[in-house]
């Protein structure tokens, strides 16, 4: 373990904690996208299939209970509660995530450390993260005002896959044979994606003036 | 076969 790891960790869990307490306090999941919150369900889902076979830490083993109990839970409140599931807009989460899917199940089974059921589930579920924001990202677009909540979800939800990025570096070069090409690439493109949302949240804040994110 | 290295990171 290292700082950067420790400090995406601990974003990571800031971006869910955030947006469970906006769901949970004020009952309201406007501006979050359903679509994205499933693709992380399943990230989780297929990532973490070794829960119960390789114990690696007992910091391992609860984080990955927070983030699968968390994602989960998020889905069901957005798709069961009766408060919250009337402030999730419908008709403008449209983006069909089965395009994401598919591709990156296709690419896990080409590109993947082993032919085996773990190892491709583990690599769809890199190249599946790296591309689950994109609904809402879509959203953002799309619903003009952007809460602070929703914005601040965003914006760890970014910075945390940028600490790991840190994390590899400082890994490649103080661990001999720590090669995760698949990891790192993943990471590199999901952060990117950010690149734009994170130039537009820096510039409101800097202005101290509401996220607007261009058309 | 070559066993791959645990998968520590989250």
């Amino acid at each position: 373990m290292n700082i950067f790891r420790l400090a995406g960790d601990m974003t990571h869990l800031m971006s869910v904690l955030v947006l469970l307490l906006k769901i949970h306090t004020i009952k309201s999941c406007a501006g979050i996208s359903l679509k994205t919150q499933e693709l992380y369900a399943l990230v989780f889902a297929t990532r973490y299939l070794d829960i119960f076979t390789d114990f690696i830490s007992v910091y391992n083993t609860i984080m990955k209970l927070i983030f699968l109990g968390s994602s989960f839970s998020i889905v069901w409140y957005m798709r069961r509660h009766k408060l919250v599931r009337r402030s999730y807009d419908k008709e403008q989460d449209t983006f069909r995530h089965f395009f994401l899917v598919l591709p990156c199940l296709l690419l896990a089974l080409v590109m993947n450390e082993k032919f085996t059921f773990k190892e491709v589930m583990w690599a769809f579920s890199l190249y599946l993260e790296a591309v689950a924001i994109l609904p809402q990202l879509v959203l953002l677009q799309r619903t003009k005002n952007i809460d602070n909540l929703t914005g601040q979800y965003v914006f760890l939800l970014g910075a945390y896959r940028a600490f790991y990025i840190f994390n590899w570096i400082y890994r490649y070069f103080t661990e001999p044979h720590y090669v995760h090409w698949i990891t790192w690439i993943s990471g590199l493109v999901q952060t990117l994606l950010y690149a734009d949302f994170f130039y537009y949240y820096f510039n409101s804040w800097k202005n101290n003036v509401k996220l607007h994110l261009p058309a | 076969n070559m066993e791959l290295p645990l998968k520590d990171e989250l």
